[in-house]
């Protein structure tokens, strides 16, 4: 998987 | 932000709102499983630690505060409360919930974005989101007369991942790599978990009948 993106979601 | 999202998330806050109703107002959790209060108790817990390390907005700082707060406000009125606590059919929950958080950690230690306890505790949250419901389905299926608030609380539940799951059809299409497999996968399980409660609820509402699950 890709490097984690900011988790923006709730 | 996008419109489904937002619905997502206001559908979401709405049915805990619905939940909080009915347990303050008639001091009453009848038909309601604890075990999935639990369940989404520890799925906020894990979810948002980055609560305090990462700020993204006010909105999301404050909706996370909202849904932690009303979780664990809710596992706190039906274990606690004297009245609701009498309400509660422990003896029909009895669905082990235990059974789905280890699953769910192995899982979430095999697959995950990066191997870190942020990542880590992030994709066990979102994989037992999936399956949280379950204890409450089962539970609507042995009580069968499932009384309004409750079908309401559920179908809103329902509805909101369904919301997020065009909001992930939506940003895939309008932003450059985003793709986020563990949380669509995670998401459209468990939208189809409530398929054919879906199916019973819309059926009772269109012919205006008392909501029956089948046995």
């Amino acid at each position: 998987f890709h490097s984690p993106q900011l988790k923006d979601e709730l | 932000m996008n419109m489904f999202r937002f619905l997502g998330d206001m559908t979401h806050l709405f049915s805990v709102l619905v939940l909080l109703l009915k347990i303050h107002t008639i001091k009453s959790c009848a038909g309601i499983s604890l075990k999935t209060q639990e369940l989404y108790a520890i799925v906020f817990a894990t979810r948002y630690l980055d609560l305090f390390t990462d700020y993204i907005s006010l909105y999301n700082t404050v909706m996370k505060l909202v849904y932690l707060g009303s979780s664990l406000s809710i596992v706190w009125y039906m274990r606690r409360h004297k009245l609701v606590r009498r309400s509660y059919d422990k003896d029909q929950d009895t669905f082990r919930h235990h059974f789905l958080i280890l699953p769910c950690l192995i899982l979430a230690l095999l697959i995950n974005e990066k191997f870190t306890f942020m990542e880590v505790m992030w994709a066990f949250s979102l994989y037992l989101e999936a399956v949280a419901i379950l204890p409450q389905l089962v539970l609507l299926q042995r009580t069968r007369n499932i009384d309004n608030l409750t079908g309401q609380y559920v179908f809103l539940l329902g509805a909101y991942r369904s919301f997020y799951i065009l909001n992930w059809i939506y940003r895939y299409f309008t932003e450059v790599h985003y793709v986020h497999w563990i949380t669509w996968i995670s998401g459209l399980v468990q939208t189809l978990l409530y398929g054919d409660f879906f199916y019973y609820y819309f059926h009772s509402w269109k012919n205006n009948e008392k909501l029956q699950l089948p046995a």
